[in-house]
């Protein structure tokens, strides 16, 4: 059994419509760690990693370890149904095959519930080694989104600079080329706004704009985002939830020839 | 011009 109750709802609605374009599907692993997803694109490029701990959730009951296979187009259809400030339950017996999602309005005087059926999924699973970063950038995770619709008029790959007087991000292609420099900057009014870099050794990598853009779709979850990079391995995005959960996102660089 | 790397390259199947 498997019981699972949220009570700000519109986290778990702002997490799938974050993803859904990047995976169709994917196995919801719950277990006593919480609530979690591992899936890759389909062209094996990106990965998200998202977890939502037990904390995240009041009540929160499984008996035993199982996975929940979604399709996430048709989750998401059902969790546009829910209003942003619905609590919603999560509920699946042990074996599962449906996931029953209870949506109660703050007023407590309207319940709607529905049914997703689930699918057998064969998924892959990727073991993620620890890794310490040459740089990580800590910044607003809208001026991150901005950039990448801004540079992605210019090219498909954006190169990232990280060096200790700041973070550059620029784009060549036909029309012309462009960049985006960001100097570390602590003294800002909203701690949302500042661009704080932790530098073992400078890096430059290129990543695909495309993805970067569909990771971005996170924003509406965490004011915050960080970039993980080192050379030669992917990048890693990360947005936490709160302090119960995170999602990440891996990119395999673009290597140069 | 640069090739997209994929992440079997990085990551191994558990």
């Amino acid at each position: 059994m498997f019981e699972a109750r949220l009570s700000q709802g519109a986290v778990l609605k702002k997490l799938i419509e974050s993803i859904r374009d990047l995976v169709s599907e994917g196995n919801f692993d719950c277990s006593e760690n919480g609530l979690s997803l591992q899936a890759m694109d389909s062209s094996h490029v990106a990965l998200v990693a998202m977890l939502l701990r037990p904390d995240a959730f009041d009540p929160y009951r499984c008996d035993r370890s199982m996975p929940l296979g979604i399709s996430l187009k048709s989750l998401s259809s059902i969790l546009r149904c829910a209003s942003n400030d619905d609590v919603i339950t999560l509920r699946a017996e042990d074996p599962a095959d449906q996931l029953s999602l209870v949506f109660e309005n703050p007023q407590n005087d309207k319940v709607s519930e529905y049914v997703l059926n689930l699918m057998d999924i064969d998924s892959e699973h990727l073991g993620i080694p620890e890794t310490v970063y040459d740089a990580v950038v800590h910044m607003s995770s809208s001026e991150f989104q901005r950039i990448c619709r801004d540079l992605q008029q210019l090219s498909d790959s954006v190169s990232i600079d990280v060096s200790k007087e700041g973070v550059r991000f620029s784009a060549a292609g036909e029309v012309g080329s462009g960049s985006i420099a960001l100097r570390q900057n602590t003294n800002v009014d909203s701690g949302d706004e500042a661009t704080v870099i932790e530098l073992q050794q400078q890096v430059n990598l290129t990543f695909s704009i495309k993805y970067l853009s569909m990771f971005a779709k996170t924003t509406p979850l965490c004011g915050r985002v960080t970039l993980c990079m080192s050379s030669d391995v992917p990048l890693l995005v990360e947005y936490k939830i709160d302090e119960v959960g995170y999602v990440r996102y891996y990119l395999a660089p673009k290597i140069e020839e | 011009t640069a090739t997209q790397g994929r992440l079997d390259s990085f990551f191994k199947s558990t």
